[in-house]
């Protein structure tokens, strides 16, 4: 899953 | 952006908003934990370190900017504006037994070892259990007002809120992200109890007194 590190969340 | 993520970044919000007024309105903050605020305050400085260098959307952005004044905010009033009637007396939890721990436990385990990924870490972390000041301050004086009991609800909510969309995201998505959802799991309980409070009692109109 490479979005983990893409912090997209608050 | 699922419903659940939504309307978790909209509970926190209005968290955020009810305690700013409570405190504007009455001139007061007599039964908030300014140490849970200040925990507070550390999570977002510590989180949202990437405003600066990851854009992610203009909703993000405003989100965090705005999450982060209000914090501020809030502890400016408390140790400052309004400072008079600040509960120190019964505000007596030691932050450093939050702090120091999850800080090593965020340098033990992360998923990877550079120091924004640790800072967001342990944000995430210390998050869980930043409300303890508050829970404890509310236990020692055995009440909460009701303006504090929506806030906390509405706090305790958005955790929870993030828990559904963790799952949603997990089954839609196939995105999952351990850290963040054990320490999610572990914030919301900790307001298992006063959840049943607040329902039993203040939603019935009645003020959040605990057994004595």
């Amino acid at each position: 899953i490479d979005d983990v590190n893409l912090k997209d969340e608050l | 952006m699922n419903i659940f993520r939504l309307l978790g970044d909209l509970s926190h919000l209005l968290a955020i908003i009810i305690l700013l007024l409570k405190i504007w309105k009455t001139r007061s903050c007599a039964g908030i934990s300014g140490k849970s605020q200040i925990l507070f305050a550390i999570v977002y400085t510590t989180r949202y370190l990437d405003l600066v260098n990851t854009y992610i959307s203009a909703y993000n952005t405003f989100m965090k900017i705005i999450f982060l004044s209000a914090s501020y905010t809030t502890v400016y009033l408390m140790y400052m504006k309004f400072k008079a009637t600040y509960d120190h007396n019964h505000d007596t939890f030691r932050i450093e037994f939050l702090v120091l721990p999850t800080f090593v436990l965020a340098l033990l385990i992360n998923h990877e070892p550079s120091v924004v990924e640790v800072l967001w870490t342990f944000s995430i972390y210390l998050e869980s259990l930043a409300i303890l000041p508050q829970l404890f301050l509310v236990s020692k004086t055995g009440e909460a007002e009701s303006i504090t009991s929506h806030y906390l609800f509405a706090l305790g909510s958005y955790r929870g809120l993030y828990l559904l969309n963790w799952v949603y995201r997990y089954y839609a998505e196939d995105h999952y992200d351990l850290i963040a959802i054990v320490a999610g799991l572990v914030q919301t309980v900790l307001y298992c109890d006063f959840f049943y409070l607040y329902i039993t009692k203040v939603l019935k109109g009645k003020k959040l007194q605990l057994p004595a």
